[in-house]
């Protein structure tokens, strides 16, 4: 059975300045 | 459908959070994107608002216009209409609920402007 990490699901949308 | 669908969508897929614990995709909480970006070296947690969906260049698509973070940076993402993201506090959601259901099998809200979805971001970008 596949195992997919957690952050695949997320969209990686423009990186911001803020932290 | 021209374009791949994502296999990690569909229910009952196995996801591992940054803890190493497994879970299906349907039974995610808000919590588990926090609590896995909180111990990420690299990832951070944004909200990203929706401020625009319109028509994408095929009729099955979507460009969806974000604010993202708290610098409000613009951001377009064209999407099959299927193609869910995850609301702060409501879970999945997608502009065509029915079509997610029917294809992935994944429960789903309708996505509306205003949503805030999880997105991630890079740490230590300054």
């Amino acid at each position: 059975v596949p195992v997919f990490p957690w952050h695949s699901l997320v969209p990686f949308l423009a990186p911001t300045q803020s932290d | 459908s021209p374009v791949a669908l994502p296999p990690f969508f569909m229910r009952g897929s196995i996801i591992q959070l940054a803890d190493g614990e497994l879970k299906r995709v349907e039974d995610l909480k808000t919590e588990d994107f926090i609590q896995s970006a909180e111990i990420s070296s690299e990832l951070k947690i944004d909200s990203s608002t929706v401020e625009r969906i319109d028509n994408g260049q095929s009729p099955n698509a979507v460009v969806i216009q974000f604010s993202v973070g708290e610098l409000k940076a613009q951001v377009c993402v064209e999407v099959l209409l299927e193609y869910p993201f995850f609301v702060f506090g409501q879970g999945w959601s997608s502009c065509c609920p029915d079509r997610t259901t029917q294809l992935f099998e994944l429960s789903c809200a309708k996505l509306c402007v205003g949503d805030v979805c999880v997105s991630l971001t890079l740490r230590g970008l300054r």
